[in-house]
């Protein structure tokens, strides 16, 4: 995260890191379920299979671990089918846990859009990764907070690059505030009402992010895949056989 | 990489076999960057002129979005074919060795076109130093100088009529980009090889028609995609299914779909609502016959609504005279079945003369109460 600063234990119990040796910390992730989580798509390019990832919940520095610390293991790697790695559209993945974390203070799911709900241009929401700073990569988890921006504005920052309903695009100008390598796959939240967060966004991609940041973030839209979402929990919860 | 150990920038190499040994990483490969796919050559090798390490790198560098807006301003007749040579740089398939664009190509496109990035307060990229490309005809190096048929529009470009090329992204984009307004012509979905949304006049591919995914508004690409008969349903791929196997417990459709949204709750007077489910798509209510806490849990949570629940058993006449209940299976406790609507029948008396209503909530989330401010 640019421009961000290093956020409190459980201020995102949502959060996750999605793992994978002998690398460690790949991309980032979000729960939304005791088993599910979700993250984008081309975090598995060139690492499809489950058995090689692992996520990491309730942590804040990843080179301490917490008490507050829970593992598991990925039963399942759904993508979505119509995921387009040339132009980075569909850049969503659900996660199925092998098996339920423990809910606790600092280990809780984020909530889910309703059917139809959008997130509006100008709100501002928070992103939160262990991804690039700009200068360096960190050990804390790293949080900003960023404003949501029209596609028809977002589009007028990317010539080279299609922007679709199926993406969302949040942060500054100047990209003062942004998501970077690393935080992929991470959570874009904005609050409700009665302190509820909701995730509307999951950093997808953007302009090069280590020198002349240019133009906002584009992060996956949430509320375009919430059918598909319920739809493939549903699937794999109670149509085994 | 004679040497047994290839330098780093082999590493990132996906060519590096991946037994760790790390020998002949500086094969050619095959250019995948969709901006250069129209070079008069198919092979690259990496790392390239701006010191990027892999084609996935060079496609979101700043660079290959920088030279397409900049081949717009037509400064220079070959920069889009010298941008591609130092960003995909051909390969030599003999000695796998990279081909550099000659000086002059360099120093041309520079003259031309660096005072027009200088115009907008951008830089023309550090990494391309021309002195560092061979002179042509220079006896020991061969170097890349286009030909006279080279293309000057990469394939992310429209090429206007008057020669110019303008981004794809603007093609019937509403405005005119080409002196000629070329860009704004033939902007129906048939002459650009798409198909047109009935309503919305949004063009998509022809592939996106009846696979399952609703890209016009209003669903109309998938209507009309299968004919099924009379005792058939059809599947969210549009295949067809006898209607007796919907929500029966069985999956009938390749994609599951007859099993989908089975279980749902209907109004009725109280606050409650009718635990309400399909069968061979007619929609019955449960009769409270034997029913346990645990079977309102599982119902609640086929529609995602893993909160706790609330049961309340409903004395229910009216429904009776139009046999429009469902029964648990009296042996249901001994089918290993996963949904609800898998356990129940058809055809039964309701003894009780009741129906199941519930009352679902969903499970709790977005709050975060470790992050508690503490009152000093």
């Amino acid at each position: 995260i640019l421009g961000g600063r290093t956020s409190r234990p459980g201020r995102w119990p949502w959060q996750c890191s999605l793992q994978s040796e002998p690398s460690g910390h790949i991309c980032g992730c979000v729960l939304i379920a005791k088993k599910w989580v979700l993250t984008v798509a081309h975090c598995f390019e060139g690492r499809e299979s489950p058995t090689v990832w692992k996520v990491v919940f309730g942590i804040n520095n990843l080179d301490h671990p917490s008490v507050f610390m829970q593992t598991r293991m990925v039963k399942n790697v759904i993508l979505h089918p119509r995921y387009n790695r040339a132009v980075v559209d569909f850049d969503i993945s659900i996660v199925e846990l092998n098996e339920e974390i423990n809910e606790t203070s600092y280990v809780r799911p984020v909530c889910l859009p309703r059917r139809g709900q959008r997130v509006q241009p100008d709100t501002y929401c928070y992103i939160t990764g262990w991804g690039h700073m700009g200068n360096k990569m960190p050990f804390k988890l790293q949080e900003g907070e960023v404003r949501i921006i029209s596609l028809e504005q977002c589009q007028s920052y990317f010539d080279m690059k299609t922007i679709t309903a199926r993406m969302l695009c949040a942060g500054y100008e100047s990209g003062t505030v942004d998501s970077c390598m690393g935080d992929s796959g991470g959570p874009l939240v904005c609050e409700q009402s009665a302190g509820r967060w909701t995730l509307f966004g999951l950093t997808s991609w953007g302009s090069v992010c280590f020198s002349k940041v240019l133009g906002p973030g584009v992060y996956s839209n949430v509320s375009h895949f919430i059918e598909w979402i319920e739809r493939q929990i549903y699937i794999h919860t109670f149509l085994l056989h | 990489c004679a040497s047994a150990s290839c330098p780093d920038s082999c590493s990132h190499s996906p060519l590096c076999d991946m037994n760790n040994r790390q020998a002949n990483c500086s094969q050619c490969e095959p250019i995948t960057l969709e901006l250069c796919l129209n070079l008069p050559y198919n092979y690259t090798n990496y790392p390239n002129y701006l010191g990027h390490l892999t084609q996935k790198e060079a496609s979101v560098s700043w660079e290959s979005s920088l030279f397409p807006a900049l081949v717009q301003t037509n400064c220079y007749k070959y920069l889009m074919f010298f941008a591609c040579t130092i960003l995909v740089p051909k390969c030599d398939l003999q000695t796998s060795q990279r081909i550099p664009p000659c000086r002059t190509l360099c120093e041309q496109s520079k003259e031309r076109c660096e005072s027009v990035l200088g115009i907008v307060g951008l830089q023309w990229p550090e990494d391309t130093d021309c002195s560092q490309f061979p002179e042509e005809n220079s006896d020991n190096q061969t170097c890349l100088t286009p030909d006279d048929d080279v293309e000057e529009c990469s394939p992310s470009h429209f090429k206007c009529h008057s020669g110019r090329c303008v981004l794809a992204s603007r093609r019937c984009d509403g405005q005119a980009d080409c002196e000629d307004d070329s860009d704004e012509e033939n902007c129906g979905c048939k002459e650009r090889g798409l198909w047109e949304c009935p309503t919305s006049k949004l063009c998509i591919r022809h592939t996106m028609i009846c696979d399952g995914f609703s890209d016009c508004p209003d669903n109309a690409d998938e209507k009309n995609c299968s004919f099924c008969k009379k005792d058939e349903i059809t599947c969210a791929n549009h295949d067809c299914v006898p209607r007796k196997g919907w929500c029966d417990g069985q999956i009938d459709c390749a994609d599951k779909s007859d099993e989908w949204d089975c279980v749902t709750l209907s109004q009725n007077r109280s606050s409650l609502m009718y635990l309400t489910v399909q069968r061979s798509a007619t929609n019955y209510h449960v009769c409270a016959d034997g029913w346990e806490e645990n079977l309102s849990h599982l119902a609640c949570k086929q529609m995602g609504l893993g909160g706790p629940a609330v049961t309340e058993i409903v004395q229910e006449y009216e429904q009776l005279h139009h046999d429009k209940w469902l029964n648990l299976h009296s042996e249901w406790k001994s089918k290993n079945m996963s949904t609800l609507h898998a356990h129940l029948v058809t055809g039964l008396p309701c003894r009780s003369k009741s129906m199941v209503s519930l009352l679902c909530t969903k499970e709790d989330c977005g709050r975060r109460p470790a992050a508690r401010m503490y009152k000093r």
